[in-house]
């Protein structure tokens, strides 16, 4: 593949070759017909100069259009964007004209990313919370024995007041 | 119908047709330049011929008719000239620019795309009821520890009464108040006997 | 015409990245 600058250097190039030929010395002479008869070396002198200013110009211009728009550096990068690409088989996407759908492809990739952060985090937090819940249902067992025994600790000592009471009233008498 | 050619653009910052029409234009002015020029050169030379025949109006017909002709060959060849730049040079074939790379790995609908919003908004507010329960799980939590030390401090009272009987040589409390109450019953026996034998 | 095309074209090239920085803060401010 030709890169797009030398192409560019051809087309020009071709484009002056045959604007030349087209604009011949036969045909400038034709037009200047008495002054080519009247003075023909100053007429030669003048054709190639027209010629070669003519030339200088246009190369001039493509130059400074080069260099204006950083032509050279554009199309080389456009090269190699479209030799990576060139194993592109099916139509390449092109902008909708609708800007939010276009800009959905863009943005995906990062909302596919908090997706997965979310589904982590939120993983992670059910995976903590049933430590959590399996740690209280533990803790509520460990309560109710304790309130068991304390339970038992306090009918014991109510049996024991209530006998108490009793020898109390048996003393007495 | 004209192609706006709005890929490129994206890519040139210009637009393909203006850039050849700046090039046409420029062109076009060098030859009328130039064209200028050999007619202001002819006629400089024609001033130093003495009775001299040629007219300035001749000389400036013949520059028009060289000049139409060769305008008619610059078109006909700019013509193709842009043509060959907007096909082979200033055009994107079929690739994308590196800006759009992910349009091609992510082609998203819009239904897919309100789906995935839709699905992150949910993966939102579960996350946010996950943290609630978390802070529901350890206030209970916070609160457990309170009541078991209630409790256990309640079983330490306990245990503690507990040891005091055994503090005092007796291992069971409740024994030794039995032991007591059979003692004391047998103290009153033998008070009982002592007072009749007395009698 | 061609103002309009160059000024379509620029912000095709230029807003998706700027949208996607104030996206990406935008999540990420979420996040935290």
């Amino acid at each position: 593949t030709v890169s797009r600058v030398k192409l560019l250097d051809t087309i020009v190039d071709t484009f002056l070759q045959k604007l030349v030929a087209a604009g011949s010395y036969q045909r400038f002479t034709d037009c200047y017909k008495h002054f080519y008869r009247l003075q023909p070396e100053m007429t030669q002198r003048i054709y190639d100069k027209f010629i070669t200013q003519l030339q200088t110009s246009i190369r001039e211009e493509v130059s400074e259009i080069k260099e204006e728009g950083n032509l050279e550096a554009v199309l080389n990068a456009l090269d190699k964007i479209v030799e990576e690409g060139k194993a592109q088989k099916e139509p390449a996407w092109r902008p909708s004209g609708i800007p939010e759908m276009d800009l959905h492809s863009t943005i995906a990739p990062y909302f596919l990313q908090q997706r997965d952060t979310l589904q982590r985090c939120v993983q992670k937090q059910e995976a903590e919370n049933r430590q959590l819940a399996d740690a209280i249902l533990a803790g509520r067992k460990q309560v109710e024995e304790l309130q068991l025994q304390i339970q038992a600790r306090q009918e014991a000592w109510q049996a024991l007041h209530r006998e108490q009471r009793e020898l109390l009233a048996v003393l007495r008498e | 119908s004209v192609d706006p050619m709005t890929y490129e653009a994206q890519f040139f910052g210009f637009t393909p047709q203006m850039c050849m029409l700046r090039i046409c234009i420029a062109f076009q002015d060098y030859l009328f330049e130039v064209m200028q020029a050999v007619e202001w050169v002819i006629l400089k030379n024609l001033d130093g011929i003495p009775d001299c025949e040629i007219s300035p109006v001749q000389i400036h017909r013949c520059t028009e008719k060289f000049l139409s002709f060769m305008k008619g060959c610059f078109d006909n060849l700019f013509g193709k000239m842009e043509q060959l730049f907007l096909q082979l040079i200033l055009c994107i074939p079929n690739i994308l620019l590196p800006e759009d790379k992910y349009k091609e790995i992510h082609p998203y609908s819009e239904e897919e795309f309100q789906h995935l919003q839709k699905e992150i908004d949910q993966l939102q507010e579960k996350y946010k009821t996950e943290l609630y329960t978390k802070q529901t799980l350890l206030a209970e939590l916070e609160e457990q520890k309170i009541v078991q030390a209630k409790l256990k401090q309640t079983l330490a009272l306990f245990a503690e009464l507990q040891n005091v009987g055994r503090d005092h040589g007796t291992s069971d409390f409740r024994e030794s108040l039995v032991s007591l109450v059979q003692n004391s019953r047998k103290l009153y026996n033998i008070t009982d006997d002592v007072e009749k034998e007395s009698k | 015409f061609d103002e309009i095309i160059v000024d379509i074209a620029t912000k095709r090239k230029q807003y998706p990245r700027k949208i996607l920085e104030c996206v990406i803060k935008t999540i990420k401010a979420k996040q935290e």
